[in-house]
């Protein structure tokens, strides 16, 4: 039973071009490097805090390309009004990390 | 850079 992904492919082509911008290195992108991304979102940073917890799903201090989609989902969903979830949703797990 | 596990690895903590 494969949930469909709920980042849509048009916003994980967005979230993949700012990725790629940011300068990975193997792939993935340091905390210091997604941390001033996440800043210029304004959101408290309490709230990005939590939004790193739910991304990045391995605990290495690292995003790749579908933990960074699922961060920066949770930031635009945020500052739309939703509250960022204490725990990720399964249909926000990216099915490569399910 | 981030030491592997504890929340060290967040880097807004």
């Amino acid at each position: 039973p494969d949930l469909p992904w709920v980042v849509k492919p048009e916003e994980k082509m967005k979230f993949h071009s700012i990725f790629d911008s940011l300068g990975p290195v193997g792939g993935m992108l340091s905390g210091d490097k997604v941390k001033p991304v996440l800043l210029n979102s304004k959101l408290p940073v309490d709230i990005l805090g939590r939004v790193w917890e739910l991304s990045d799903l391995d605990r290495d201090g690292m995003l790749d390309k579908d933990e960074f989609s699922v961060a920066m989902y949770l930031v635009y969903r945020a500052l739309e009004g939703e509250p960022v979830p204490m725990s990720l949703p399964p249909p926000l797990v990216p099915p490569s990390k399910r | 850079q981030y030491p592997a596990g504890g929340s060290s690895t967040n880097p807004f903590l």
